[in-house]
Formats: C-alpha cells, sequence, structure tokens
C-alpha cells in the first residue's frame, strides 16, 4: 500500500485532537474524547443564544473538488432545512447517544486519535442554531 | 519540578457545526 499522509490538514481545526481540554457551558472541564450527549444538552440550556438542533444525515458523498473532501447533506430541525456541508473526511461529528462520527473513522482516528464511529445516513448529529430570531 | 504550561482551552460550542437559523413560523 502507498503511505498516506499523517499531517493534520490545516483546515482541521485543533479541538478535535484527542486530549484537547473543551470548556462546557457551566465552566466544567472535559476532554474532547469524554463528551456526552448530555454536556452539549445541558451547555445549549445555560446558552441564551445558542440551541441544540437535530441534524439528521440524509446523504453522504464524495466531493468532485478533492477526494479528501466529502459533502454530507443534513435535515435540520423541526422544519427539516436542507442544508449540505463540504468538509474533510476526517471531521468528525457528534451524534445522539452514540458520540464521534465521521465518514472516514480510520482517518480521523489515525490522525487525531478520536475515538470514532462511522458517519451514515440516517445518523442524527447534534447542530446548533439561534434560540430565537426576532 | 514541571513547569506549568498554559493549555488551550476550547468553548464547547466550536465543537458542534452551526448549520441553519431557525426558521420563524
Amino acid at each position: 500500500l502507498p503511505p498516506s499522509s499523517t499531517m493534520v490538514p490545516p483546515s482541521l481545526p485543533p479541538y478535535f485532537i484527542k486530549g484537547s481540554i473543551i470548556q462546557l457551558a457551566d465552566g466544567e472541564l472535559k476532554r474532547v474524547e469524554d463528551l456526552k450527549t448530555e454536556d452539549f444538552i445541558q451547555s445549549a440550556e445555560i446558552s441564551s443564544e445558542l440551541k441544540i438542533d437535530s441534524s439528521t444525515v440524509e446523504r453522504i458523498e464524495g466531493s468532485h473538488t478533492s477526494p479528501n473532501f466529502a459533502v454530507v447533506q443534513f435535515s435540520v430541525g423541526e422544519h427539516r432545512t436542507q442544508v449540505s456541508v463540504e468538509v474533510l473526511v476526517e471531521y468528525p461529528f457528534f451524534v445522539f447517544g452514540q458520540g464521534w462520527s465521521s465518514c472516514c473513522p480510520d482517518r480521523t482516528t489515525q490522525l487525531l486519535e478520536l475515538p470514532c464511529t462511522k458517519l451514515s445516513v440516517g445518523d442524527v448529529c447534534i447542530s446548533l442554531t439561534l434560540k430565537n430570531l426576532r | 519540578n514541571v513547569e506549568p504550561r498554559s493549555v488551550p482551552v476550547f468553548p464547547w460550542h466550536s465543537l458542534v457545526p452551526f448549520l441553519a437559523p431557525t426558521q420563524s413560523d
């Protein structure tokens, strides 16, 4: 097999690297790999501006621009707003009740050491929206 | 002796994609 790159791409944020310290809304500090669904829900409840929305994965396909990227189409919130995001295949999303998942979990684990499962159609990811639009 | 290092701390919401604004009814 040809050697694969082990560089962390610059567009992959540093806070997904295993061991990164994350501050919850109540001030508690946790490692990124220890975060639970409840941590996000409780933090959003404390937040005055942000709320958690459910984003269901409707489609995953390769990007036309680069093999390192994937296009993930979500159905967001009760209005089922259709949103597509282009991300690196190793970019992790947090799935409700499950944890970190990416299009290519092997690469996520290789690059970030973050325990990760395969993101699949039908998975419900945590996303954020504004609490009130006035 | 181990000198204390400053470790970056990231806010929880930076890990969550901000996907779409809530639509008003």
